[in-house]
């Protein structure tokens, strides 16, 4: 730059190493922070074991080679899976179950998305994986319900209702996209999901927390296309 | 393009990387372990204008020449990224979901004069 003249670059060579070390760093933190769309790091309250995580992570990845959408619930349009953005940012998101209020022959389970992901990202697809140790075949099927908060955020309405036949232990999915969708569309952050088991099952039989076998939602989300204006 | 070394000057792609543990990241950031912040650096002298990287080759050389010769017709050329891939990240949200994502551009593969 000519002599005088302040060269933007040139500042940062200008700085002693440790000042020019903790600038880049600020800068590396600000880039992250901001890519993310998130004000300031999380803390994060619960962890989630590294086994449930490992076992999530192969569950999605063994539903993807199948391609097999689970017998339970009826293709109702769920979202056609848009194709993939050129270039748009893609995330794939992991949420484990928070466990609601419970009964003898049903429980709820509550699934958190942060304000930033439903107020910037279109959902592509969600799965909801269940684990069921039940001892064998059962004859009569689960009922599933996915609620959300009505308009006034007091009650909780079914936005939908499906059977789940378990024939077996083991793993059962449930395509949810339609309802995380219309969750996000409304601004909530919250899905619950309600399973009630016939008299002759006992309680539901899910896998406890710390098992890695815990019940969660795998989404596929993009961000929005920013608002483009067009001129004529 | 070419990689900062010693008392270079010219412009030069500077590697820099952030550990997450040293910043005590590592609690909600799971992978990777750190983020290559690289970065351009270095004089483009006119006769480098529109080179990425430096000159390599005696044609190049040749140009440059040329261009040196009618500097005045150039304008300031800058050391900028030419080439630059995303940022992968797996990360706790504040709801303790876990996101992967990868956020494009964000690491400097290149630099060169523009």
């Amino acid at each position: 730059a000519p002599k005088g003249a302040w060269c933007p670059a040139c500042g940062l060579a200008a700085l002693a190493p440790t000042t020019q070390r903790d600038a880049l760093i600020a800068l590396a933190k600000q880039s992250i922070l901001t890519k993310l769309r998130l004000q300031d790091r999380p803390n994060i309250t619960h962890p989630t074991s590294r086994g449930a995580l490992l076992t999530a992570l192969h569950r999605m990845r063994a539903q993807r080679v199948d391609v097999a959408v689970s017998p339970g619930m009826p293709h109702d349009g769920s979202i056609p899976h848009l194709r993939p953005g050129m270039g748009l940012q893609e995330y794939e998101i992991l949420s484990f179950a928070e466990s609601g209020s419970s009964t003898s022959r049903s429980v709820r389970l509550h699934f958190h998305f942060t304000r930033e992901l439903t107020g910037s990202t279109e959902i592509l697809q969600a799965t909801l994986y269940l684990f069921w140790a039940v001892p064998g075949p059962r004859t009569r099927p689960v009922t599933v319900r996915l609620l959300q908060p009505d308009a006034m955020g007091l009650n909780m309405t079914v936005a939908s209702k499906t059977w789940l036949k378990v024939q077996r232990p083991g793993w059962a999915t449930l395509d949810v996209g339609q309802a995380v969708q219309s969750l996000f569309g409304q601004g909530s952050q919250r899905l619950t999901v309600e399973l009630e088991v016939p008299e002759d099952w006992g309680s539901p039989v899910l896998a406890g927390r710390s098992d890695s076998h815990w019940p969660f939602v795998a989404a596929q989300a993009r961000a929005r296309t920013p608002h483009r204006v067009q001129r004529r | 393009g070419i990689d900062c070394s010693g008392d270079s000057r010219m412009c030069c792609r500077k590697e820099f990387f952030v550990d997450f543990k040293e910043i005590g990241w590592e609690d909600w950031i799971i992978q990777p372990e750190g983020y290559h912040m690289n970065y351009c650096t270095g004089l483009c002298p006119l006769h480098m204008a529109g080179i990425p990287g430096l000159a390599a080759s005696f044609h190049t050389a040749v140009l440059n020449l040329i261009k040196a010769n009618n500097a005045d017709a150039a304008v300031d050329s800058c050391c900028v990224p030419t080439q630059r891939r995303p940022l992968s990240l797996l990360y706790y949200d504040r709801d303790s979901n876990i996101i992967k994502t990868d956020i494009p551009d964000m690491i400097v593969e290149a630099c060169g004069c523009t």
